[in-house]
């Protein structure tokens, strides 16, 4: 199975066209194995981004040097994905 | 004792579980409820569609969920939508009218290789679980292999990517399977699908960014089933097309139903508007199927109300 130990979402707000752009860049960069939740396409609509561990300091440099605003919308996936596997037996239990 | 209505709709379940709950919907209603089995999965899981029906030459109304498998709110919505379309029949006038004008056709889980893989493998997974020779990657992404501007912008041509569109459309046989259904059926006339999140009630189109010829009409149920649903517990639903929603997205099946002459086309996205994200809470199950009715009921009157 699968895990996420210290994977982040990030909610990224791009402020113009350009920005946006530079987001689209970001995203095909395979290596760096973002899994956008939103796509980026307009700078109305915030851009969820998973982040692998190994990436999170690369995406948050080239966020910082864009200037592109951000914030962490998920601090740990794993952690959410664990709260509701536990939420998930308990109710089978029931 | 009715079975249904002890199952636990406000829980994640697994695709074995959903499924034992689709036949205790059917056992317990089977006046009015039977199970269509209209095709099979990429690995051999059958399709299981929900059929309400008082009498026969109907027309039809199609609602679905799960066509992208890490959407979870979306199946256990669907679910409960199915067990309160089958014990609200004969008690609540809305339901008692529509089922005896029109046949109402539910697939909890249209992508059920995917809902299966997130509960093993990967949580995160999206797209079915077809294996192609000749690529490392698996699957295509079911909401991109449509016949509607099949392979243009929105769309990836990179197996490996979440959106990639297929080798050709309705390549995957989980989007054939519904649209031989919708082809087979020639009388369906309303098509709702369900997606997560963001919060947006959008109809066609999404393939390219011009108004459809019905832009009024459908904006104007959309706006009205945005209000109901809002009017629960305030949860705020942005209405338009795809394009203008959110991006241009090609090979959807909501702009290909459209484009084959199902005026009343709709997809929503549920909750929430990215605090969770795909990982929504159990708890907000509930309150999220209970608004989500309003919104789809709203639609629903208008389709029964207005026929073409």
């Amino acid at each position: 199975e699968k895990t996420f130990i210290g994977e982040q979402v990030l909610r990224i707000k791009a402020s113009n066209g350009d920005q946006i752009v530079q987001l689209q860049d970001l995203q095909s960069l395979a290596h760096l194995q973002l899994d956008f939740w939103t796509n980026p396409s307009n700078p109305e609509i915030p851009v969820d981004v998973r982040v692998p561990f190994e990436s999170l300091q690369s995406v948050k440099i080239y966020l910082e040097s864009n200037k592109i605003d951000y914030s962490i919308m998920i601090e740990d996936l794993q952690e959410v994905i664990n709260a509701e596997k536990q939420e998930m037996i308990s109710s089978e239990r029931k | 004792e009715r079975n249904s209505g002890a199952f636990n709709y406000g829980a994640y379940h697994t695709l074995d579980n959903l499924y034992r709950a689709i036949d205790a919907i059917m056992l317990d209603y089977k006046s009015i409820v039977s199970k269509q089995l209209i095709g099979h999965s990429y690995e051999g899981r059958p399709l299981y569609v929900i059929k309400f029906s008082t009498g026969a030459n109907r027309p039809g109304i199609w609602i679905d969920a799960g066509i992208h498998s890490r959407e979870w709110v979306t199946q256990a919505t669907a679910l409960w939508t199915a067990h309160k379309l089958a014990a609200e029949y004969g008690k609540d006038a809305f339901v008692t009218s529509l089922l005896n004008n029109y046949d109402v056709f539910l697939l909890p889980v249209t992508n059920p290789d995917g809902y299966a893989f997130t509960h093993t493998t990967n949580r995160m997974w999206r797209k079915t679980r077809s294996i192609r020779s000749g690529s490392r990657c698996v699957g295509v992404d079911p909401n991109r292999n449509w016949n509607a501007g099949f392979g243009g912008p929105g769309a990836s041509s990179d197996p490996c990517s979440d959106s990639y569109f297929g080798p050709k459309a309705e390549s995957e046989v989980e989007v054939k399977a519904v649209a031989d259904f919708i082809r087979g059926h020639s009388n369906i006339k309303g098509f709702i699908s369900i997606h997560s999140y963001s919060q947006l009630l959008m109809f066609p189109y999404g393939y390219k960014c011009t108004k459809p010829a019905d832009f009024e009409e459908l904006n104007d149920v959309g706006n009205a089933a945005a209000m109901a649903l809002r009017s629960l517990y305030g949860t705020q639903y942005k209405v338009g097309t795809i394009c203008s929603t959110i991006y241009q997205a090609s090979g959807g099946s909501i702009d290909w139903t459209y484009d084959v002459g199902i005026k009343y086309s709709f997809a929503f996205e549920l909750r929430d508007t990215g605090r969770y994200g795909f990982l929504l809470p159990a708890n907000q199950i509930l309150p999220t199927a209970q608004e989500t009715w309003l919104g789809l009921k709203k639609i629903l009157e208008h389709i029964r109300d207005n026929p073409y």
